[in-house]
């Protein structure tokens, strides 16, 4: 028997917004630890890992480690019926051929169930090496989003370059440049607004802007984003889940033939 | 290589 109880059901509405449109697909794994879904996108360029840790759930039972496969676009139709307010429940049996939703209004005058059907999905499971990043930034995420997309519009990729003053954000095309600096915050009241950067050394990468649109979906989840980048690794994009859990998202740099 | 080829080489298949 699965069971898992989330208060805020919102939370669950902006993990399915951060991924659907990456993912037709995906496994979402369920242990007694948790949920956690890994999963490369539908263009196999950019990986995208899951974790809601069983502490940040009301309820949480999991008898037996479980696999389900969930078409996103079912999934989201589900999760629309739910409203921002409401507390969702899924649960499934051990074996599951289908989930159950539960979506409860917060006086509990509305409970509204829908199932929805499991797929076999033969998703190979990667192992994320432990690393050591050269650069770590943190910064407001819809900062990190409106940059995406102010540049975006004038190439296709975007030069993330960073060093202890500040990260900066570049890009080149047809009609000319731009060019975004963010310096490391001194003193901030939000912790929410502040800018900071932890360098071990400079490093200056390129990045594809298709890709980091696609990361921003995850922006409503975290005020908070976390950029991790090295040398000829993937960059790792990080939104908390509320204080149990985070999406990450990882993509390799360009490299000039 | 491509942005794929170095995703590949850097995650290991489990």
């Amino acid at each position: 028997m699965f069971e898992a109880r989330l208060t805020q059901g919102s939370l669950l509405k902006k993990v399915m917004e951060a991924i659907r449109e990456l993912l037709n697909e995906a496994s979402f794994d369920c242990s007694e630890n948790g949920i956690q879904l890994q999963a490369m996108d539908n263009s196999h360029v950019s990986l995208v890992s899951l974790n809601m840790g069983s502490e940040g759930f009301d309820k949480f039972r999991c008898d037996r480690n479980l696999t389900m496969g969930m078409n996103l676009a079912s999934l989201s139709k589900i999760l629309k019926c739910a409203s921002n307010s409401d507390a969702i429940t899924l649960k499934a049996q051990d074996d599951p051929d289908t989930v159950t939703f539960t979506f409860e209004s917060e006086n509990n005058e509305r409970v509204s169930d829908y199932s929805m059907k499991l797929i076999n999905l033969d998703q190979e499971h990667l192992g994320i090496p432990d690393t050591e990043y050269s650069c770590v930034v943190k910064m407001p995420s819809a900062d990190f989003a409106r940059i995406c997309k102010d540049l975006s519009q004038f190439g296709d990729c975007i030069t993330i370059s960073c060093t202890k003053e500040g990260i900066k954000f570049s890009v080149a095309g047809d009609i000319g440049t731009g060019n975004v600096k963010l310096a490391q915050t001194a003193n901030v009241d939000k912790e929410s607004e502040a800018v900071t950067v932890e360098m071990q050394e400079p490093v200056s990468l390129t990045f594809a802007c298709r890709y980091l649109n696609h990361f921003t979906k995850a922006t409503p989840l975290s005020e908070q984003v976390q950029l991790s980048l090295s040398a000829d690794v993937p960059l790792v994009v990080e939104y908390k889940i509320g204080e149990f859990g985070h999406i990450r998202y990882y993509l390799a740099p360009k490299i000039d033939e | 290589g491509s942005v794929q080829q170095r995703m590949d080489s850097f995650f290991t298949v489990v």
